[in-house]
C-alpha cells in the first residue's frame, strides 16, 4: 500500500551560477521583480 | 515583501533557485515523463507546455497535449508568482501517475510563459505541490487530495526522507506516499497539530542558541517546507542568530562562514512540540567548491513574512535532511522524528 517515489538530489541553481561565476550578475540583473515592475501595464488586471 | 491580501498570499514566498531534491511524475496516456519539485510549501501542479517559448522552456521538457487521448481542455488561465520568478499558463486535466499510483482527471497547469532566468538552469520541469488547497492558485484539487479522494492510498499520509550525504548507500532522498517506512528513521514520532491549513504550519516552541532562549521565546508559527532548502525566519531575528554563529553578509545577501571555526560553532536548537531538535554547525552550514576553494555558507535565510499569527519561520531541507517528516491529512498534523 506503501508507495515510494525516488528523490534525485541534484546541485541547486544558485549553486551552479556560483561556481559559473554568473551568480552575483543573475542576482543584479535578471530579477524577475524588475521584469514584473517594468512590464506590468502589459498583465491583465489583477 | 510577500503580504496576506484578503486572506490569500498575494505572492508565492518560495524561489527554487535553492531546490535540490526533486523526482519523476508521468502526465497523460500514452505517459509523458517530467521531473518535479514534491513541494509541501505549495499546492499546485505545473509543466512546461510545448507551447511555451521562453528560453526556460526550451531547456526542459514540455507537456504536448495533443498526443494525450486522456488529455481534458481547461481553457482558464493561471500565473503563478515565486520569490524569483514567476510564469503564465493554461490550466488542464489529465491522468497522472506518481511512482506506479495512477490518479485521474488530476488538475494541472501547463506553463506556456516563463520568462527571466529563474527556470532556466533548473534540473527540474515543473513542480508538484503537496501542501492544503486553500494555497492552490489552480482551481481544483491537488495531487494528494486527488489521491486521497479517489483513495489510491490507504492512509492520508505522506513522508519525506532526504539525505544529505549522497556517497552513502541510502537513496538520496524519497518521498512516501500512503505511510511511513520505520527503516528510514530512528525513535519515536513527534507529532505536531497543523495550526493553519494552507501550508503545513505548526507552532514552534522557540529557537536556542547554544541552550540561550534566543528566539520566538514565547512561542511562534513554522511551516515544514520541502520546497526551500534553508532555514528561514524573520530578518531581525536571522541577522542576530547570523551574528551568534559568527556568519558574515557578502554583497550578494548570503552569509558566509569561515570553514576553519566550523567546529567551535554553536549549536542551534528548535523546540517543537516541547521536544528540541538541535543542528550542529556541520548540519546547519552548506559547503559548496568554488574552484578549488571550499565555501562555508549559513543555512539561515532571513524572509518576512506575516501572517496572522505572526511572522513565519520555514524550515525547509537544512532542517528536513536531519528529520524525517510525516504529513498526515487525515488528522491534521506534522510528525518529525530523527533521520
Amino acid at each position: 500500500a506503501l508507495v515510494r517515489v525516488p528523490l534525485k538530489r541534484v546541485r541547486s541553481v544558485r549553486s551552479q551560477l556560483r561556481a559559473d561565476g554568473l551568480l552575483q550578475e543573475f542576482l543584479t540583473d535578471h530579477r524577475p521583480d524588475m521584469f514584473s515592475r517594468r512590464y506590468a501595464q502589459c498583465f491583465p488586471p489583477g | 515583501t510577500p503580504s496576506l491580501r484578503l486572506g490569500r498570499y498575494s505572492e508565492k514566498i518560495y524561489n527554487y533557485m535553492d531546490a535540490q531534491y526533486y523526482g519523476e511524475i508521468t502526465l497523460g496516456t500514452p505517459g509523458q515523463n517530467f521531473s518535479v519539485i514534491f513541494d509541501t510549501g505549495s499546492s499546485d501542479l505545473w509543466v512546461p507546455s510545448t507551447y511555451c517559448v521562453s528560453q526556460a522552456c526550451a531547456l526542459h521538457r514540455r507537456f504536448r497535449a495533443f498526443e494525450s487521448s486522456s488529455f481534458r481542455h481547461d481553457g482558464r488561465m493561471f500565473g503563478i508568482n515565486y520569490g524569483s520568478g514567476h510564469l503564465l499558463g493554461v490550466m488542464a486535466r489529465d491522468t497522472l501517475k506518481v511512482g506506479g499510483v495512477t490518479v485521474l482527471n488530476q488538475e494541472f497547469g501547463e506553463s506556456v510563459y516563463e520568462p527571466g532566468a529563474a527556470f532556466v538552469m533548473a534540473k527540474f520541469d515543473g513542480v508538484l505541490g503537496m501542501a492544503y488547497p486553500s494555497l492552490a492558485e489552480i482551481l481544483g484539487n491537488p495531487f494528494f487530495d486527488n489521491m486521497m479522494t479517489q483513495k489510491t492510498v490507504e492512509e492520508k499520509v505522506f513522508s519525506f526522507y532526504l539525505n544529505r550525504k549522497t556517497s552513502s548507500g541510502n537513496p538520496q532522498g524519497e518521498l512516501l506516499l500512503g505511510g511511513t517506512d520505520e527503516a528510514l528513521y530512528s525513535g519515536p514520532i513527534n507529532w505536531l497539530p497543523v495550526t493553519a491549513k494552507g501550508y503545513w504550519q505548526i507552532k514552534m516552541d522557540s529557537v536556542a542558541v547554544q541552550g540561550m532562549n534566543s528566539f520566538c521565546p514565547n512561542g511562534c508559527q513554522a511551516i515544514v517546507d520541502t520546497g526551500t532548502s534553508l532555514i528561514a525566519g524573520p530578518t531581525n531575528d536571522i541577522l542576530s542568530l547570523q551574528q551568534l554563529i559568527g556568519a558574515s553578509p557578502t554583497n550578494i545577501g548570503e552569509y558566509l562562514i569561515d570553514c576553519v571555526r566550523l567546529s567551535s560553532l554553536p549549536h542551534v536548537t528548535f523546540v517543537l512540540g516541547g521536544k528540541e531538535y538541535t543542528l550542529t554547525s556541520e548540519q546547519y552550514v552548506r559547503k559548496e567548491m568554488l574552484g578549488d576553494r571550499e565555501l562555508c555558507l549559513s543555512g539561515f535565510q532571513a524572509v518576512d513574512i506575516i501572517t496572522p499569527a505572526g511572522p513565519l519561520w520555514i524550515l525547509g531541507d537544512v532542517f528536513l535532511t536531519e528529520f524525517y517528516s510525516i504529513f498526515d491529512r487525515g488528522q491534521d498534523r506534522v510528525g518529525l522524528a530523527t533521520a
